[in-house]
């Protein structure tokens, strides 16, 4: 279950690493190592978070299975990320 | 990830910085 | 012993922490948070407080927001927690130059697969 976890978290540090450096080149900035770290750990974290919440929603409403109606209601804080989650779903579905 | 990243940019280019470190993003983390 | 001040309570507040109107101070806000990351709202400008406003520091009392502080009846949240273990995470880091710990830690772990 460690090293699952550890693959994980190494993923997302990599994808986060990728994604920080396209920010960075957009910016005309350097990111340091170590801030890329804070950010994938940060994220990993906040994942979990979801993950936990998401399996809340599921069982409330009795289904064995997360779906996007659960995401959504994830978002439901932040009206432009709910904008944003929502439209993204409708593109997907169609 | 790249909310945090943009932020921490903007938190750089604020203090005249080019290189984005810890420094940058602990600030910005509360808004996170 | 319930949930009015008493006269002396109420006295001690009224001399020392309530505004009036000939405070410099008319209004205190909370900073405006939006997703830059979203496109459309990336050039959204920092809003400036207007004068009279006193604008609250998220960041201000940092130093003191890397560990738990004790509790009574309701412990932190996850949310919290996250928060102070991120910030022991840089407090960790931030000396190092050049090599990342975390970085060494994690890397061998990696596996291109998990990428997508």
């Amino acid at each position: 279950e460690f090293s699952y976890r550890q693959r994980l978290k190494a993923a997302v540090h990599y994808t986060a690493g990728c994604l920080c450096e396209e920010v960075a080149s957009d910016k005309e900035v350097q990111f340091s190592r170590q801030t890329i770290a804070a950010i994938s750990e940060l994220t990993f974290r906040q994942c979990e978070n979801f993950a936990r919440d998401l399996e809340m929603f599921a069982r409330h409403a009795r289904r064995s299975t997360i779906n996007t109606e659960d995401v959504k209601l994830l978002a439901r804080r932040n009206h432009s990320l709910l904008k944003y989650i929502t439209e993204k779903n409708e593109e997907i579905t169609q | 990830v790249v909310e945090a990243a943009i932020r921490s940019v903007r938190q750089a280019q604020a203090e005249d910085l080019t290189q984005v470190d810890v420094d940058q993003l602990e600030k910005v983390l509360p808004q996170l | 012993k319930d949930w009015l001040l008493s006269e002396e309570e109420f006295k001690l507040w009224n001399r020392l922490y309530r505004l009036r109107s000939s405070d410099e101070i008319k209004e205190i806000t909370l900073p405006q948070v939006q997703f830059l990351s979203l496109s459309s709202e990336e050039d959204i400008p920092t809003e400036e407080p207007a004068p009279g406003t006193r604008q609250l520091s998220l960041s201000e009392w940092s130093v003191w927001q890397d560990h738990p502080f004790p509790t009574h009846q309701v412990g932190h949240s996850d949310r919290c927690l996250h928060f102070i273990n991120i910030m022991q995470m840089i407090e960790g880091m931030r000396r190092e130059e050049n090599e990342c710990s975390y970085e060494l830690e994690i890397q061998p772990f990696l596996q291109m697969e998990d990428v997508s």
